[in-house]
C-alpha cells in the first residue's frame, strides 16, 4: 500500500458516499445516469469475486464488501426507491456498445485465460468506460448539480491517483500491470474535459453548464 | 512484469 493508492481509495469512497448523500438528502436521482451506476455495480461484481478465494488484507476485503454493497444500494435507490425522479429520457447511452466490445476484448487481451482473470480484465476495461453514460447524459442536459460535480471529481480523481500509485509501484516495487495502467489512463483521460470545467467553474462557485 | 498472480489492488 502507498499514499497514492490510499488517497485514491478514499477518494473513491468519498465519491460513492457523496452520491448516496445527494440521493438521500434531495430524495432524488435527477442528473444521475442509472446506466453508469449499473455498469459500476457490474464492475465491482466481476472484479471482487476473489473476495471468497483469495485474502489480501482486512482493508482489501472490507473495501470490496463496501463497494459491492453501496453500488447495489445505489442501483436500488435509482431504479426502485427514487425511480420517479430517474431521468430516463436523458439517460439514453447504448451500454451494449460498451459491454459487448469490452467483453470481447477481455477474452482476447488478458494476463491468463482463466474465468476469474477474464472477469477481472473485463471489469478493468469496463470501469474505464463506465462513466460514459453519465458524461453523455450531462452533455444532453447541459448542466450538473454542484454535488454531482463533486461526486464526479472524486470519482475521476481516484483513478488519476491510481496512476501515480502505479508509477510509485513500478519504481519501488518493480510492479507493473499493463492492462490496469492502459485502462486507468483511458479512464482518467475521459474525465479531462470535466476536470477542466470543474476547476474553472465549480471551484469558483458557478454551476457546470456543458455545451448541450 | 506482474509480480504476484493475485490482484492486490481494489
Amino acid at each position: 500500500m502507498n499514499i497514492f493508492r490510499l488517497i485514491g481509495d478514499m477518494s473513491h469512497l468519498l465519491a460513492i458516499i457523496l452520491l448516496l448523500l445527494k440521493m438521500w438528502k434531495t430524495r432524488s436521482c435527477a442528473g444521475i445516469s442509472g446506466k453508469s451506476q449499473i455498469l459500476f455495480a457490474l464492475v465491482f461484481a466481476s472484479r471482487y469475486l476473489d473476495l471468497f478465494t483469495s485474502f489480501v488484507s482486512v482493508y482489501n476485503s472490507v473495501m470490496k464488501i463496501f463497494f459491492i454493497s453501496t453500488s447495489l444500494l445505489t442501483v436500488y435507490l435509482m431504479y426502485f426507491k427514487f425511480r420517479a425522479t430517474y431521468d430516463s429520457n436523458h439517460d439514453t447511452f447504448r451500454v451494449e456498445f460498451l459491454v459487448i466490445p469490452v467483453g470481447g476484448l477481455a477474452f482476447l487481451v488478458n494476463h491468463e485465460f482463466s474465468p476469474l482473470e477474464i472477469l477481472w480484465t473485463f471489469s478493468i476495461y469496463l470501469e474505464s468506460v463506465a462513466i460514459l453514460p453519465q458524461l453523455f447524459m450531462m452533455s444532453k442536459t447541459g448542466e450538473a448539480e454542484t454535488i454531482t460535480s463533486h461526486y464526479l471529481f472524486a470519482l475521476g480523481s481516484y483513478r488519476a491517483l491510481y496512476i501515480l500509485n502505479w508509477v510509485y509501484r513500478y519504481y519501488f516495487e518493480g510492479f507493473f500491470d499493463l492492462i490496469a495502467v492502459v485502462a486507468g489512463c483511458v479512464q482518467t483521460i475521459l474525465y479531462c474535459d470535466f476536470f477542466y470545467l470543474y476547476i474553472t467553474k465549480v471551484l469558483k462557485g458557478k454551476r457546470i453548464t456543458l455545451p448541450a | 512484469e506482474k509480480l504476484e498472480k493475485e490482484h492486490d489492488e481494489l
